[in-house]
Parts: structure tokens; sequence; C-alpha cells
């Protein structure tokens, strides 16, 4: 055998053996996992390697929020393993052919899919709020020319060549999200499990206001969606442990909140048991008013209901819970405390499809009644299918009960919900 | 250790590296506008009279919101002045492909048709919505 074929790389994979997404010459990095260091000899005089470490952090966790890229810092494996390198220096600096020209404009520069060089004979600060270039800001628009941004002079734009004192603390707005999403797509599902979490306020007349926010749960961690802003909350996602005191803090399985006129309960279920949620104390109960012990066996509060469950949601028309598994659907009368007649059924003859071969068939990963869209959708890895709601049944008698829509992309009506590297998550 | 006295550090004393040359005159202009891709790396001996130069000086102003007049003024020259990264806005070639370049080379990444368009202002539109104001 020819021995130097061995050394040659399979189609799929680089230089470190990682998959490799795609080979064709872009502007983008084909991984998506980059590891970061900030090099020894590039150090800033001006700020403390921990000042500058957690700016370039903090930059890097702000990309990862917009895109599905996972940035690790990395300090310890060999050079060339690293995808992007950062360093201060002045006039002639760290092997650079583009010298620094010393105080005043020009304060940093990058190389696509490479190094960033920040110009040290500026007075870069940590805080937002004193004089100086906020190194966090230059450091995400560097990290958008290494990503492959070009400049634009759009107001608002990070990628605005010029530096622009930060008035507030300063975000990814839409139009820059879109312009990297192009270069590498949108953050996609599944998620574990998707509700609105109701409030019940005071105004300052007094008056009882019931207000809600979304919540999108994967893994270990959560986001809040605003909704109005078509997009996460700034710096999410959250660690599931730090957000909801007394629950598992990874993988659940479904929420639901019970709301009648007599009964308002938020329920979590993981495997067999579940935990009750006190609205008042922000935490599980481990007794609740009734005098039941939690976390409780899904099989004594609800009789009749199999676990695990994939998924389970409450409508509010029937006084009833979907619980979902498998191909089957159960339905719990929370008055009578038991099974509706005729159920479980399946999933197929609960939610009819209204386009032929358009259906979720089973293993549902999520069912969310959306106050927003006054809608039950069902969500299965990348995808969801809404269910016909009572008005569209009004404005059109032919739709079927709970008749499901066509499938669409859970990322083209929920906006960058993404990951971010683990490393990352307790900032 | 830059030079101070001070127990506050207020007398903190500059770099003994110089100062960035500020953009004065027509020639500083220019190659203000040639590093940064607005026009070919060529010096004009009259750059007042060089219609690449004024339309370049034009497409600058444009793109900075500033009265386009393609004439050298104090509000371009302040603009030119101002802090900004080291990347050009424009790569000025007949070759609109991607080059990929090493730190050691003297050229950067090429901007994509759609960027240089924003650049240069032919698809360029004013965006006046708030910037985000929350809180992270």
């Amino acid at each position: 055998k020819k021995r130097f074929l061995n050394m040659l790389l399979p189609p799929d994979r680089d230089k470190n053996g990682q998959v490799v997404l795609d080979r064709t010459e872009t502007t983008a990095f084909a991984r998506r996992s980059l590891k970061w260091r900030l090099i020894g000899e590039g150090y800033s005089s001006q700020l403390s390697i921990e000042e500058q470490t957690y700016a370039f952090k903090l930059a890097f966790r702000m990309w990862s929020e917009v895109t599905p890229l996972d940035f690790e810092e990395d300090t310890t494996s060999p050079i060339s393993q690293i995808d992007i390198k950062l360093g201060f220096g002045t006039g002639r600096h760290l092997g650079c052919a583009h010298t620094f020209d010393g105080e005043g404009q020009e304060f940093a520069h990058a190389w696509l899919q490479s190094d960033i060089h920040f110009d040290d004979d500026e007075h870069f600060t940590a805080a937002d709020t004193e004089n100086g270039i906020s190194l966090l800001k230059v450091a995400v628009h560097e990290i958008g020319h290494v990503l492959g941004l070009a400049h634009s002079h759009r107001r608002g734009s990070i990628m605005q060549p010029n530096y622009i004192p930060q008035e507030s603390a300063f975000e990814l707005d839409w139009s820059d999200r879109k312009a990297i999403q192009k270069l590498y797509g949108s953050c996609e599902g599944p998620f574990d499990t998707i509700f609105d979490w109701v409030r019940k306020e005071r105004n300052q007349y007094g008056e009882l206001v019931v207000r809600y926010n979304t919540y999108f749960f994967h893994k270990s961690w959560y986001w809040l969606y605003e909704n109005r802003h078509n997009r996460t909350r700034y710096g999410d996602p959250i660690a599931v442990l730090i957000g909801w005191q007394g629950i598992p803090a990874s993988d659940l399985d479904a929420f639901v909140h019970v709301w009648t006129w007599n009964q308002d309960a938020s329920y979590f279920f993981k495997g067999t048991q579940y935990w009750r949620y006190d609205n008042e104390n922000d935490k599980a109960y481990t007794e609740d008013t009734q005098g039941a012990h939690y976390p409780r066996l899904i099989s004594e509060g609800f009789p009749g209901i199999p676990s695990p469950i994939d998924t389970a949601v409450y409508d509010r028309r029937i006084q009833s819970i979907y619980f979902l598994k498998d191909s089957l659907v159960f339905a719990f009368d929370i008055n009578k405390n038991q099974i509706v007649d005729h159920f479980p059924k399946r999933l197929t003859d609960v939610f009819p499809a209204l386009v032929i071969n358009d259906h979720p068939i089973g293993n549902i990963d999520a069912a969310y009644y959306s106050y927003t869209y006054n809608a039950i959708f069902l969500l299965k890895g990348k995808e969801y299918w809404r269910v016909v709601n009572d008005r569209e049944r009004w404005q059109n008698p032919s739709l079927p009960y709970n008749g499901l829509f066509a499938r669409r992309n859970i990322s083209e009506q929920w906006f960058d919900i993404c990951n971010v590297h683990a490393s990352m998550l307790k900032m | 250790e830059r030079l101070f006295h001070s127990r506050d550090h207020s007398d903190l004393q500059d770099s003994s590296s110089e100062q960035a040359k500020p953009v004065t005159d027509l020639h500083s202009a220019q190659q203000f506008l040639s590093r940064y891709g607005w026009t070919e790396p060529e010096f004009p001996i009259e750059p007042a009279k060089d219609p690449v130069f004024t339309e370049a000086l034009k497409k600058f102003q444009r793109a900075n919101d500033l009265p386009v007049t393609g004439i050298l003024d104090d509000a371009t020259t302040k603009a030119m002045n101002k802090p900004r990264c080291g990347v050009p806005d424009n790569q000025v070639t007949e070759n609109k492909n991607a080059t990929l370049v090493t730190p050691q080379s003297n050229t950067f990444i090429q901007v994509n048709d759609t960027a240089l368009n924003q650049s240069i202002g032919s698809n360029y539109t004013v965006n006046h919505e708030k910037s985000p104001s929350r809180i992270r």
C-alpha cells in the first residue's frame, strides 16, 4: 500500500480530527467549536490579565449567543491548535506586517479566521463608564471580522469602522445577527420543554394584572424569550439550577400550569416524578398547602398516567392535561383526577394532520401553549406543528378540532435561542 | 513601565512611541483613503485635481453621513481622525473573490459584494432604530 495515503485526512475531518462541515472556500470557519487564547507575549500593560480575559470571554459569548458557534478559552493546547489568538502590541508588534500607529486613530485589527491585535498605545478600559475605549466593544467588533464580517456603516451595527462611545450597554442588534447567521446559520432545537410562566401582579391602581414570560429549556440551561423583541434575553442561557430552585437541574420532560377558577398550580416533570413550584417563594415545594410532599410519583398524583412521559400540556378548554408518550396521548381531567374516557388515543387522532403525510407521529419533545399566539405547539427536533385554535375554527369551520398545520422550522418562529460553551454558562 | 511620579498616576506620561499622525491635508487624506480601501494605492501629485480621489472622498463622506462636497473640509478631516478599526472598509480590486491572508502579508480580508456596496453607499440605508437599552 502507498503509505503516504495514510497521511491524508478523510474528506470530512480537519488536521485536528474534528468534523468539518464544509470544505468549500468561504469566509466562514468550517468548524462550529473554536478555541481562543490571549497569548502570553501579548498582554496589555494597562489592564490586569483577568480583566482582559473576562472582556474577551464575554465578547466571544455574545457572538455565541446568536450563532451555532462555541468558543472555548484554551490555555494549554499547542498554539497551532488555537483558532483565534488575541494579543496587545504597539508599533511593530507580534510579528505582524501591519504596524500600529501610536495613540489615536487605529485601535485594533483582525485577520480572517485568525488573530486579533489591539494597539496598546490606546487607552482601553474594562468598564463601560470609564473614559477610553471599551475593550469589550472593540473585541466584539474584531471577532466579527475573524468570523467573516466586513465593515458596515449602518447605524447601530457593531461592525461600524469607527469607535462610538457607548451610551448604554451595547448588544448585537437584529441586522448584525442576521449578517453573521448568513455565514453560520441559525440556532435550532431541540428543546426539552417550553412554557409561559404566568405572574399575577398589582399595578399602581391596585388592579390585578396578569403577565407572562416565555421560557425555553434545553439540557441544563434555559432562556427567557422576549416575544416582543423576537430574541432571547441578553445574557441567556442561564443554568437551570441558578434560576429554578428545587427542580432537577437538567433534562426536564415537561411543565404544566393548571389554571382554573379554583386551581392554580405549576408542575415540572422528569422521569417518574414531578415537582410543584411555589410561585410566591420562587422555589419548588417540599410540601404544599394540601400536605403533598415533593418530589412525588407521577403515578400517585396522576393515576393511570405512565412515566416517564415525553411531554405534557394543559388544555383549559377541556380542563385536562394532555400527557404525550410515544405515539399516544392521555387526557387527564384535573377536576375528576382521572383519565378522560376513551383515552389514550393516538397522537394522529387527537391532533389530526391538515396536510397529508405532515405529522410528527409521536415522540414529541415539547408541547407548548403560547399566550402570544393563543395556540398549542408541538415541537420535535428542529421543527414544530401548530394546533388549530378556536378562533381559527370559528372563522373556518372546516378545520378539524386540534388539527395540525404543516411543519415549520423552530428557528423561523423563535429566533436566536443558542447554546454557549459550558465554560461560559456561569459568567 | 510608563513613567509617572504622582501617587494617583495622574501624571502618567504617554509612551515613547509616536502619536498617530493625524489627517491634516490632502496627501494624508489620500493615504487614509488608500489605506482603508477607498482608492487604489496611488499617490497623485495633486490629489485635489484627481477625479478618482475626489470621487473616493465623496463616497467616504456619503458613507459617514457627511455633506458630500468632494472637498477635504473640517468635518471630513474630523471623521478620518476618529478612532477606528485597522481593517480596510473596502478592497478596490478587480478580483472580488475571497483571499485568505496570513498576518505576515500586507493585505486584509476582502469585503464581500454586499458589504462593499454598503460601504460605498450604493445600497446604503440609514437605520434609525434605537439602540437596545436593556441591561444584560
